[in-house]
């Protein structure tokens, strides 16, 4: 068994759908 | 049934490091409905938001489905089409979709079946002002 020496970490937004973006005045 | 290469993101593996807003980290597995509203409240671009899932049909390739939302207050109807082990956050709940026994084939991370009524986590970008 060998220990990767770097692990990626994920922002935790990528976990998540972005539906319906909106934007307003 | 024809497999396709799955081309989903690496996070949803189980064992995946997930950095929340504050910094903290945490296994994909082991995140909660509050890691996520947590964050989102700390966030200066994103808002959280439940998204109910109104129905599922057959997508066009065979293991895909196309999941009707109705987001928000406004109850916006959005309609995404995802391969069937693509996990969705139920609020209170956790990890679920379409096919949970092909999700934990893939990915190792325990899913519910993802159901009519479910009232998924999204995102929604706070207005700028």
């Amino acid at each position: 068994n060998v220990e990767p020496r770097s692990v990626p970490v994920f922002p935790w937004h990528s976990l998540v759908p972005f539906l319906a973006p909106t934007q307003s005045d | 049934s024809p497999s396709s290469p799955v081309a989903l993101p690496p996070f949803f593996m189980r064992g995946s490091i997930i950095q929340l807003a504050d910094g903290e980290l945490k296994r994909v597995e082991d995140l909660k409905t509050e890691d996520f509203i947590q964050s989102a409240e700390i966030s200066s671009e994103l808002k959280i938001d439940s998204s109910t899932v109104e129905r599922i049909d057959c997508g066009q390739s065979p293991n895909a489905v196309l999941i009707q939302f109705s987001v928000g207050e406004l109850k916006a109807q959005v309609c995404v089409e995802v391969l069937v082990e693509y996990p969705f956050f139920v609020f209170g709940q956790g990890w679920s979709s379409c096919c949970p026994d092909r999700t934990t084939q893939l990915f190792e991370l325990s899913c519910a079946k993802l159901c009519v009524g479910d009232v998924c986590v999204s995102l929604t970008l706070r207005s700028l002002r």
